[in-house]
């Protein structure tokens, strides 16, 4: 899965996310990639969410979502809500995975709670960042 | 003017033995790549959702990563993607989901959203709505890659196994799921 989040100089946000899937899958399965709410969120009032991870989990946590939601309803900055998401109870029991957050004052956060997730993201006036592990 | 752009390609268990440090640069190029194009576009005075759309095309083009050239193959042998794009500014929505001939399905998911009224099209009907709206289809082998191909069959050894030893349909239900788990990463 890949993805990515941005607020642009007018402070407005976006969130993309695309998929191949998981190997082997059947039935027509959908992970969260393309689950509005889920894999992909953006609202200017809050944040914007690009998620990659164990699908079945962040649909049914609505990840996504509930990360902008806290930050939306509770105040809180996209570092702490991504956080309590990623490594809150309801994932805790297998939802594997992470998120790529933006917020409209140009502030990121890259939260995962797996051994490793490929990523990047640049600043205005910074140069790029990029890791793995 | 505090503009930023954030990516990824995808998280898991990433094997430090067989990453080489070749394979290694590799990725970091492309995410370079990716992250610098979509910068450039905030940069020019462009927007988010090009940003956006321009760097996930980057990483769709590689087959270093599950999306675009890199999809995995489905049980069948054959590749099925899935995307979605959000615009925080309106609170609109695309999605398209279960498409097998679309090389860039984050552009077919962006169409959706802006000429559209729906939110998310599935399978033939997203391909169908495509054609409308001139992206060409790809044949479905366009997705092949020998790395993934390889993982496939890892992956059916793995099911058949199991298969082989569960002796009821609910075993084999029970020892399906936990297997399942280990694969739903992509």
């Amino acid at each position: 899965t890949v993805g990515a989040v941005a607020v642009d100089r007018a402070g407005n946000i976006a969130a993309a996310t695309s998929t191949g899937g998981m190997t082997a899958k059947r039935y027509g399965r959908i992970g969260d990639s393309p689950i509005i709410g889920a894999g992909t969120w953006a609202d200017n009032q809050s944040c914007a969410v690009s998620a990659t991870g164990h699908g079945e989990y962040f649909i049914r946590y609505n990840v996504a979502s509930d990360i902008c939601a806290r930050v939306l309803y509770q105040g809180k900055d996209i570092k702490q809500a991504s956080e309590e998401v990623i490594f809150g109870p309801m994932l805790a029991s297998g939802g594997t995975g992470g998120v790529i957050v933006v917020d409209p004052k140009g502030n990121v956060a890259l939260t995962f709670n797996t051994k490793g997730m490929y990523r990047g993201y640049r600043k205005a006036g910074e140069p790029a960042n990029v890791a793995i592990f | 003017n505090n503009f930023a752009i954030a990516i990824h390609g995808g998280a898991g268990t990433i094997d430090k033995k067989k990453f080489t440090p070749e394979k290694e640069a590799l990725y970091r190029q492309k995410l370079t790549e990716a992250t610098n194009a979509g910068y450039d576009i905030l940069h020019r005075g462009g927007s988010s959702l090009d940003a956006i759309n321009a760097a996930v095309n980057i990483l769709e083009n590689s087959p270093l990563f599950n999306a675009g050239k890199g999809a995995v193959y489905t049980y069948d042998g054959a590749h099925e993607l899935d995307a979605s794009i959000m615009d925080g500014k309106t609170k609109q929505a695309g999605a398209v989901s279960g498409i097998r001939h679309i090389e860039n399905p984050i552009n077919l998911a962006r169409l959706v959203m802006t000429e559209s009224v729906h939110v998310m099209l599935s399978g033939q009907g997203a391909e169908e709505f495509a054609l409308e709206q001139g992206i060409p289809l790809v044949a479905n082998n366009h997705f092949d890659t020998q790395s993934r191909y390889k993982a496939l069959q890892r992956a059916k050894k793995k099911i058949q196994a199991i298969e082989q030893k569960s002796s009821t349909p609910g075993e084999y239900q029970a020892n399906y799921i936990h297997l399942d788990d280990k694969y739903k990463m992509g």
